[in-house]
C-alpha cells in the first residue's frame, strides 16, 4: 500500500482523547479522564491510525475496540486530508498488522 | 570521545526551516547548522504535547512506559525511577546544565526540572518567564491585552527582555565558564518560542509583510477525519484576541485574515527563535568550543497552522508530530576547522537568506525516542541497552535505538541503510 509496510522502519506516536466528539478537554485529558487512545504507526509512506478503547486504571488499551481509524498514502496525499481506512482492505490488514 | 554537548529543544516548533525547504522563512543561522550537520527530514515525537513529549525523548521511554499523557504526574513515583539522559550523562563524567525550558516545569519533572537526578547544577528559568502569559500586548486601542498574536516593544516588556534572550545570555555565560574547566559538559538549552503566545520583538514582523502570507493549504476539516481524531485548538480560544473572534466550538473556523495573522506571527517568532540560536553558536566559537561539541537540534513536537481546520498540536497529524532533527558531529559531519577559523559566525536573519544546504540529509523515518541512545553513541558511551518488553522496573534501557549508523562517517553524509546490511 503505496510503500507503507514493506519493511520501512516505523516512527510510533500516540495521543489520548476523553471522548469520541470533540468536547472542552479533548486536547489536554487529565489521565482520569482519558477514554480513548490514538496509536499512530508511520512509514515514510503513509500513515495508520487506530483510536482504540484506553483504560486509565490499568493503562491497558484494547485494541478490540476500535472508535476510528485513518489510512493517509503520502505519495497520493501528502497533506493527510483524504482519510482511505474505511476502505475495508485496509482497515482489516492494518488492524492484523497493527 | 570526551565530546561535549549541546543540546537545543525548542518549544513546538514545526520543520518551517529553510533548510528543510521552507521558501518563507528566515531561520539563516538554523540552516547554517544544518550546513554542518546530519539532518533528519523525517523524525517523529511520540506524543505531540509538551510535558509527556519531553519526559519520553529524555528517559527514552515512550509515553505507555512513562504513563504521562498529560501534565500531572513524575514517573518516578509514578511509573518508574527511570535514568534520564542527562543522568547518564552526569554519571558518565558530565557537568550537566539546564537553560531554559528543557524538561516541561512543575509535577511532571518534580517541580525541579528532575534536580539533582539530571542535573549538575540548580536549573536556570528566565526571571521573565512568569510573564508569559501575563496581558502584555498593546491592542489597537492602545490597552494591553493576553493575545495570541503579540508582536511586543521589548523595551515595554518587564525587565525590558523576553525569556528567551535571557536563556540565551545565561547559556553564554555557562559555555565562558566551560572554557577555562577542563570538565565535559552537557548544556541543554531549551527555548520557549514558537510556543503560544506568540510573542516576540514587533521588529521581526518586516520579515513577513501580511500580503506574502497565505492560508494553509488545505484550511478545512477533512470529510473523513473522525470526529475523536479532531483537536479543537480550546488553547487559543481562551487567548483575549481569539475570544473576541466569538468562534464557534469545536470547528470554528477562525476568520481568514486572522489565520494569516497567527501564521505571520508563527513565522515571525521562527526568525527570533533563529536569532537566539545563532548568538548562541557563534559564543561557542567565540569560547574555542566549536570543535569539541557535539551541537543537537530539536524539538518537543510541531505545531498546526490552520492544516485540516486545526491550530497548536494535540494530535496524530504530522504538523503536530514531525520535528526538525539535526546532528552537528565535529569530524563526522563537518571536518574540524583551524583555530580561531568560524563554523558558526552570526547571521542577521534581516540581512542573510541563508540557502544553505544540510550537509547530508535522511528520509528515514526516526523518533525522537532514539536521542537517549543515539547521543550516548556519538559521545563515546556504553549506549543503555534496548528495554525489555515490561520495563517499568529498569532503570537504564530505553525503548529507541542509536541512529548513528545513518550517519555515514566518511563523507559526512547520512547515508540509507543498503537494506540488509544493517550494520
Amino acid at each position: 500500500t503505496g510503500g507503507c509496510v514493506n519493511g520501512e522502519p516505523v516512527a510510533l506516536s500516540q495521543y489520548p482523547r476523553p471522548a469520541d466528539t470533540p468536547q472542552w478537554n479533548s486536547d489536554k485529558p487529565k489521565l482520569k479522564d482519558i477514554r480513548i487512545m490514538g496509536y499512530s504507526m508511520r512509514t515514510v509512506g503513509c500513515r495508520y491510525t487506530v483510536w482504540v478503547g484506553f483504560n486509565p486504571n490499568n493503562f491497558s488499551a484494547n485494541f478490540e475496540d476500535v472508535h476510528a481509524g485513518e489510512l493517509y498514502v503520502v505519495e497520493t496525499d501528502p497533506n493527510q486530508d483524504y482519510n482511505i481506512y474505511n476502505n475495508t482492505a485496509h482497515g482489516v490488514l492494518f488492524q492484523k498488522l497493527f | 570521545d570526551g565530546m561535549n554537548v549541546l543540546f537545543i529543544v525548542v518549544d513546538d516548533l514545526r520543520p518551517v526551516l529553510g533548510c528543510y525547504g521552507d521558501r518563507l522563512v528566515r531561520s539563516p543561522n538554523i540552516d547554517q547548522l544544518a550546513s554542518r550537520s546530519a539532518v533528519f527530514s523525517s523524525a517523529y515525537a511520540q506524543q505531540a504535547i509538551c510535558a509527556p513529549s519531553r519526559v519520553s525523548f529524555l528517559t527514552g521511554r515512550r509515553p505507555d512506559t512513562t504513563r504521562l499523557y498529560d501534565f500531572y504526574s513524575y514517573w518516578r513515583v509514578h511509573a518508574g525511577n527511570y535514568s534520564t539522559m542527562p543522568q547518564y550523562f552526569k554519571e558518565n563524567g558530565y557537568v550537566t546544565m539546564s537553560v531554559g525550558k528543557v524538561f516541561h516545569p512543575g509535577v511532571s519533572s518534580n517541580y525541579s526540572d528532575d534536580y539533582p537526578y539530571s542535573w549538575s547544577i540548580p536549573p536556570f528559568h528566565p526571571s521573565t518567564e512568569k510573564y508569559e502569559n501575563d496581558k502584555t500586548c498593546r491592542g489597537k486601542d492602545g490597552k494591553l491585552y493576553a493575545n495570541l498574536v503579540c508582536p511586543v516593544d521589548v523595551t515595554e516588556m518587564p525587565s525590558s527582555t523576553l525569556p528567551d534572550i535571557q536563556s540565551t545570555e545565561e547559556a553564554i555565560r555557562l559555555l565562558n565558564g566551560m572554557k577555562t574547566n577542563k570538565q565535559k559538559f552537557f548544556l541543554a538549552v531549551g527555548y520557549h518560542k514558537p510556543h503560544i503566545p506568540l510573542r516576540y520583538p514587533q521588529e521581526f514582523l518586516k520579515l513577513y509583510p501580511l500580503e506574502n502570507i497565505t492560508l494553509a493549504p488545505d484550511p478545512w476539516v477533512p470529510a473523513r477525519l473522525p470526529a475523536v481524531a479532531y483537536n479543537p485548538w480550546t488553547d487559543i480560544r481562551q487567548r483575549d484576541d481569539v475570544k473576541a473572534l466569538n468562534v464557534s466550538f469545536p470547528y470554528g473556523p477562525l476568520p481568514g485574515d486572522f489565520q494569516r495573522q497567527i501564521r505571520q506571527s508563527y513565522y515571525a517568532a521562527v526568525s527570533y527563535l533563529d536569532m537566539q540560536v545563532g548568538l548562541l553558536l557563534n559564543a561557542l566559537d567565540d569560547v574555542g568550543l566549536s570543535n569539541n561539541t557535539i551541537v543537537v537540534f530539536t524539538a518537543d513536537h510541531g505545531w498546526s497552522l490552520g492544516e485540516h481546520g486545526e491550530w497548536a498540536k494535540y494530535s496524530n497529524f504530522d504538523v503536530a508530530t514531525r520535528v526538525p532533527l539535526m546532528f552537528y558531529v565535529p569530524g563526522m559531519t563537518a571536518s574540524s576547522v583551524r583555530q580561531g577559523e568560524r563554523l558558526f559566525p552570526y547571521l542577521d536573519p534581516f540581512s542573510h537568506n541563508s540557502g544553505l544546504v544540510p550537509q547530508g540529509k535522511s528520509e528515514r523515518v526516526v523518533e525522537l525516542v532514539s536521542l537517549f541512545p543515539t547521543l550516548a553513541e556519538l559521545a563515546g558511551l556504553p549506549v543503555p541497552p534496548l528495554c525489555p518488553k515490561a520495563s517499568l522496573h529498569v532503570a537504564l534501557c530505553t525503548e529507541g535505538t542509536s541512529i548513528v549508523r545513518y550517519f555515514n562517517a566518511s563523507r559526512g553524509k547520512v547515508e540509507e541503510e543498503k537494506d540488509g546490511c544493517e550494520d
